[in-house]
């Protein structure tokens, strides 16, 4: 664990409460896609398999509980509490086209042809792109609520936080993961045009609205 | 080595 990742691990913590706080304070889920949030499950229960078989620590333990747990309590939110508040025809993007292609290549692309091991592979893959859905409503209604936006930010923060990390460990701990680093650099880089009216509008007090 | 790998991130 170095500083890079706990900060990292903080903000994708953040990102949730701040989600769940927008859900709550406004009673909507208005502006939210639906389909990026059931991929986030599915990234998790892919990944996190692992805590009927690899113990790695108490900070690890809770944190993919809490991921889990946290990933479907939202799902609930949006499909049954506040389901009304959910606009179906502006969250159109094709999950299949980010799915099918996690799966041929974590298929292809992995450290050992195992079942589990392939399911993390499969996790990493998908989580790099699983945001695509809700940047593409972003872009349909080209505006958002500002607190939809801290939501972004401290989740794309998560994934910028991992890449220092990650240099940081290939000089103290010898450690690369060449899976995890290129579908991160990916899934940071889709974040960049995002990163950008959000620092030149939404920090300086504005709201974020894309030009028409 | 089951933990080669690490998968020691989140």
């Amino acid at each position: 664990m170095n500083l890079f990742r706990l900060l990292g691990d903080l903000s994708h913590l953040a990102s949730i409460f701040i989600l769940i706080h927008k859900i709550q304070t406004t009673r909507s889920c208005r502006g939210i896609s639906f389909q990026t949030q059931a991929l986030y499950v599915t990234v998790f229960v892919a990944r996190y398999i692992d805590l009927f078989f690899r113990w790695i620590s108490l900070y690890n333990f809770f944190m993919k509980i809490f991921f889990i747990a946290s990933s479907v309590y939202i799902l609930y939110l949006m499909k049954y509490r506040y389901r009304p508040t959910h606009d179906p025809s502006i969250d159109t993007f094709k999950v299949e086209y980010l799915v099918g292609p996690a799966v041929v290549l974590s298929l292809i692309f992995n450290y050992k042809f195992e079942f589990t091991e392939i399911l993390w592979t499969f996790s990493i893959y998908l989580e790099a792109v699983a945001i695509l859905p809700q940047l593409f409503m972003l872009q349909r209604t080209g505006e958002a609520e500002t607190i939809t936006t801290h939501y972004l930010a401290a989740l794309g923060a998560y994934r910028a936080l991992y890449i220092p990390n990650w240099i940081y460990r290939y000089f103290t701990e010898d450690v690369v993961d060449p899976i995890a680093i290129v579908a991160g650099l990916v899934q940071t880089g889709l974040y960049l045009d995002f990163f950008y009216v959000y620092f030149t509008k939404v920090l300086q007090g504005q709201k974020f609205e894309l030009p028409a | 080595d089951d933990d080669y790998y690490g998968h020691d991130e989140l």
